[in-house]
């Protein structure tokens, strides 16, 4: 089964159609390996993405130098995943 | 026999399926359980039909077509349940049903649910092979037959919004188109994502706005209010062009153009941290304003007959 073991979701929130197109170069930046769960579109819409943990460094970096601000969603994919399961395996003993 | 089930947690294809048969046992005289055909994996599509007798005009209803966005098969469930046991004594739900058919679609991509239970829990797409590359799947929902392979849609089998080989090359596609051309009396189209809070209507493959762009934003709109109306929920409400991006053959799109008047995409809510992991305890709430929507949605529907 894939992990995201230290995968952190980022919301970035532009400000300008300048700060969408720095964010639109990082949709075709494909060694980073970023999964954007909203794409970067206007201004009034948030920007939705998942981090690799081996690209969380770089991305902030990019980030902090655009003066992108964002904030961490989900801190680590993993452990909410893990919390997911062990609720539906408790539920489905309950149910059984 | 009959199968209790948790609505408020998150449920295999398998547990769904065969609740989906105790609902039938409950309510014979309203609910029956169709296969609309198999999944790429061979897996059996079905969709409940909620009908009072012959002949009646239809709405479609559809859930959980991008496999990771388990809030919206959830919601189906919820729905399907709140539909059986509110017909009889919910007055406006029952003259609906008296009048007009509903089919509802809980799955509507099942290898990729299993998927995500099993191997991804981020999927997206379908599971079909592509040939001549590694990565499999389909985006199904840049796959229908509405400015296929526009803008807003991937060739590259790799990416998340990839469209396919053709229109309908999915055969969980080709499977709801077959069975709403074939049907040929669908009034309505409403398709179920989530996590962005949008109420959307066609078109996605163009910005241009359809010629019903003034009643179908009005009725989006009432909905959204009315969906507010129980916690207070906010949704945008627009084309999906302008009001997200670009996307071209999206499944909203191609009923609209098919002559479904009444077609529509909702994504439901996130709480602002969760995205596509809704915690479970959210799945109630969520069906519940959903809910509202939906049926003003229908009643419009159901007045307004063309």
């Amino acid at each position: 089964q894939r992990l995201f073991v230290g995968d952190q979701v980022i919301r970035i929130n532009a400000e300008s159609e300048e700060q969408i197109q720095l964010l639109q170069a990082l949709e075709t930046q494909e060694e980073w390996e970023l999964e954007f769960w909203r794409r970067p579109v206007s201004t009034g819409l948030p920007v939705d993405v998942r981090v690799p943990r081996g690209s969380l460094e770089p991305v902030r970096s990019y980030l902090l130098a655009h003066d992108l601000p964002f904030s961490v969603l989900i801190s680590n994919l993993q452990e909410l995943l893990n919390e997911e399961k062990a609720e539906m395996e408790r539920n489905q003993k309950l149910e059984l | 026999s009959t199968r209790s089930i948790n609505f408020a947690a998150y449920h295999t294809l398998d547990t769904i399926y065969s609740w989906m048969d105790s609902l039938v046992a409950q309510h014979p005289g309203l609910v029956t359980k169709e296969e609309v055909g198999r999944s790429y994996e061979g897996r059996p599509m079905y969709v409940l039909k909620f009908s009072t007798g012959s002949d009646r005009p239809a709405i479609w209803i559809d859930t959980g077509i991008h496999a990771r966005e388990w809030v919206s098969q959830a919601t189906g469930v919820w729905t399907a349940n709140k539909i059986a046991t509110d017909y009889g004594s919910d007055a406006s739900l029952t003259s609906l049903l008296n009048s007009m058919d509903l089919y509802l679609l809980i799955v509507a991509n099942p290898d990729g649910y299993v998927y995500t239970h099993t191997r991804d829990r981020m999927w997206r797409k379908t599971r079909s092979v592509n040939p001549g590359s590694a990565c499999r799947g389909v985006d199904p929902n840049r796959n229908w037959d509405a400015g296929f392979g526009g803008p807003g849609a991937s060739t590259n089998p790799c990416s998340d919004s990839y469209h396919g080989p053709a229109a309908h090359s999915e055969v969980e596609v080709k499977n709801v188109v077959d069975l709403i051309t074939s049907h040929g009396n669908f009034k309505s189209f409403i398709s179920v994502h989530a996590y962005s809070q949008l109420l959307m209507y066609p078109y996605g493959y163009s910005c241009s706005h359809v010629p019903d762009q003034p009643e179908l934003d009005s009725v989006g709109r009432a909905a959204a209010q009315k969906l507010a109306s129980l916690y207070g929920t906010s949704y945008r409400v627009g084309n999906i062009c302008n009001i997200i991006y670009p996307a071209s053959g999206g499944s909203i799109d191609w009923s609209y153009d098919a002559g479904i008047k009444y077609s529509f995409a909702l994504e439901l809510r996130d709480t602002g941290r969760y995205g596509f992991l809704l915690p479970a305890s959210q799945i109630v709430p969520t069906a519940s304003e959903t809910w509202l929507a939906l049926k003003h949605i229908m009643e419009h529907v159901r007045d307004h007959p063309y």
